[in-house]
């Protein structure tokens, strides 16, 4: 962290990187910090009754609405995405690819803000919820997954500089198969891991800090991939629900 | 591009916050 920022990447850049950064994650946040706080200290939880009732609805139906919130979740990821400088001037191909391999795991930072780890439940679709609220999905693997993770990210206590540059670092990854300029992608993503640890080294957080945020990573690999595998199995048992889902959530996960 | 218009779109697209 005390290294001294290499010549290529002056601190006014690294400034204005996180500047552009944290006001992209700030203007494309569907709630914001404060008004997650305000809905966890309401605690509104859904009864045991409507638990049952969610409970026993149909794989489909749960399917289809879980869907829905991602769809419109991964909207705000592609113009948080779009205000991160140097993102559009990446080739059209690379955008997409990284939207395609990245959206899911920054929407996976992003809902740690709104999980309550004193109830371990998840705000969804106004209330919040436990785990078991999504049994009739079929996938308790992966919902309890997203539940560990969001439940280990929020005892990071991740400020919104430190989300929005982490999320943009993870989106930013050059790792991703089939981008043409993955180098230009390295290059960005490097910017923004030395704004993010700037920006941990001026906040005094702990040095371990970054290394608990970076450990992470594997664990959101998994569920992007759980979660890919979870719907191509839903498609093959319910064909015509699944094409049905949202077209932007086919287009960002059928492939 | 094809397979991909929404997010083309969505790429293009200026979205101001308060649209969003």
């Amino acid at each position: 962290l005390l290294e001294p920022l290499p010549d290529d990447c002056p601190l006014m850049d690294i400034e204005r990187i996180t500047q552009s950064v944290v006001k992209s994650h700030l203007e494309t946040s569907q709630y914001s910090s404060d008004d997650l706080k305000r809905l966890t200290y309401n605690g509104m939880q859904y009864s045991p009754e409507e638990t049952r009732n969610f409970q026993c609805e149909s794989a489909e139906s749960v399917w289809q609405q879980c869907a829905h919130h991602i769809t419109n979740s991964i909207q705000y990821v592609v113009e948080f995405a779009k205000r991160i400088t140097g993102f559009m001037d990446l080739c059209q191909n690379d955008q997409i690819i990284l939207l395609k391999a990245g959206c899911l795991e920054v929407l996976l930072i992003r809902m740690c803000r709104a999980f309550n780890a004193t109830t371990n439940t998840m705000f969804f679709d106004g209330k919040f919820a436990s785990a078991q609220l999504f049994k009739a999905l079929g996938c308790d693997d992966l919902v309890s997954a997203v539940f560990d993770l969001a439940k280990g990210l929020s005892r990071l206590q991740l400020t919104d500089e430190e989300m929005a540059l982490f999320s943009a670092a993870c989106l930013l990854s050059p790792d991703r198969p089939w981008l043409t300029d993955s180098q230009k992608v390295q290059k960005l993503q490097a910017k923004v891991y030395l704004a993010l640890q700037h920006s941990l080294h001026m906040s005094g957080a702990a040095d371990e800090k970054l290394d608990q945020m970076v450990s992470k990573l594997p664990m959101m690999k998994s569920i992007c991939n759980l979660h890919i595998d979870k719907l191509e199995f839903f498609r093959l048992v319910h064909p015509e629900t699944a094409y049905s889902f949202p077209p932007l959530y086919r287009e960002v996960f059928g492939s | 591009k094809e397979k991909h218009k929404i997010l083309h779109r969505l790429l293009q697209n200026s979205t101001s916050p308060v649209e969003l």
